[in-house]
């Protein structure tokens, strides 16, 4: 699965996620990508999400909107709701999955449960990447 | 409001031998979605919108991404695809499912948004509409890679030996050193 979040100078917000699904999937079977609320979302005045991992248990607990909803009723940062969202998700359901938000004030999200989650993001000319919890590198742009 | 782009590769239990590949994959994705969002010369800003399907387009064109080409394989060995873009002013979104030989899905998905009254569509009439609205129709299995094709040949086996695959891997990781079944 790949997925891109975006928010533009006037506050726009986007997401987009695409993916093949799992392997070894029945031919048929439906993921969360393509459903809102789950494997994305997008909301000038919440924030926009983009999400990957186990699709069944993404799509089961919505994590997209949970994670809108960390943001709106408990006034959580990006982080702080993409973590606790994830974790909780993992928590109840075992499957694991991961996150990518930008919120209306443009503060980032990055949380995963599973061993591993790609991402990278560009701000202020400068690239900050990484694949494993605790690391990030940085390169110019 | 600095323009801001982040995008992600995928997760699960992602082999060693997988990472410089999908860091690069992501690198290439920023610059090119970035372009969208910071005025160039002679390049006016696009938007958001513009900016997040550009970046997942070139992701889905890198076999280091189970997305497009190298997507993951369904137990009939078949590459089936889906996507969603949504933009948070109108709260429009397009959706699709169960598309394939379609290099960019997200593309697809961005048409029903911009040409429908709908939101979502799957299955043989989204093919047929994404063919409708100019998309290519690739060779029958060309977005299979050979990764795929271990991984799903590695699952199999672990079906055969009765191991778990709830949590089957979402991301291709073929080349596993350890043989353990990694949850998602």
């Amino acid at each position: 699965t790949v997925g891109a979040v975006a928010i533009d100078r006037n506050g726009n917000i986007a997401a987009a996620t695409s993916t093949g699904g799992i392997t070894g999937k029945v031919s048929g079977r439906i993921g969360d990508t393509p459903l809102l609320g789950c494997g994305t979302y997008a909301d000038n005045l919440l924030g926009g999400v983009s999400t990957t991992g186990h699709g069944e248990t993404i799509m089961r607990f919505n994590l997209a909107q949970k994670i809108m909803g960390k943001i709106r009723y408990e006034k959580k940062t990006a982080q702080v709701a993409t973590e606790e969202a994830c974790k909780e998700m993992t928590g109840r359901l075992i499957g694991t999955g991961g996150a990518i938000t930008i919120d209306p004030q443009g503060q980032l999200g990055i949380y995963w449960t599973s061993q591993r989650m790609g991402w990278a993001y560009v701000k202020s000319g400068e690239i900050f990447y990484g694949i494993d919890h605790g690391k990030q590198l940085k390169e110019p742009l | 409001m600095e323009p801001i782009l982040i995008v992600h590769g995928g997760a699960g239990n992602i082999t060693d031998a997988r990472c410089p590949g999908k860091l690069n994959g992501m690198k290439q994705a920023l610059r090119a979605g970035i372009k969208h969002l910071i005025p160039t010369e002679g390049l006016s800003a696009g938007s958001a919108l513009d900016a997040v399907e550009a970046a997942v387009c070139i992701m889905e064109c890198d076999e280091n991404f189970n997305a497009g080409y190298g997507a993951c394989l369904n137990l009939e060995e078949k590459v089936e695809l889906e996507a969603s873009i949504m933009e948070g002013g109108e709260l429009k979104a397009g959706c699709v499912t169960l598309l394939h030989d379609i290099m960019h899905p997200i593309s697809v998905a961005r048409c029903v948004m911009q040409n429908t009254k709908h939101t979502f569509l799957g299955g043989v009439a989204a093919q047929k509409f994404a063919l409708e609205h100019g998309f290519e129709q690739l060779p029958e299995d060309s977005l299979i890679t050979e990764d795929a094709r271990l991984a799903l040949k590695e699952f199999k086996e672990c079906q055969a030996k009765g191991l778990d695959t709830t949590f089957a891997r979402t991301e291709l990781d073929a080349n596993q050193k350890s043989n353990e079944q990694g949850p998602s």
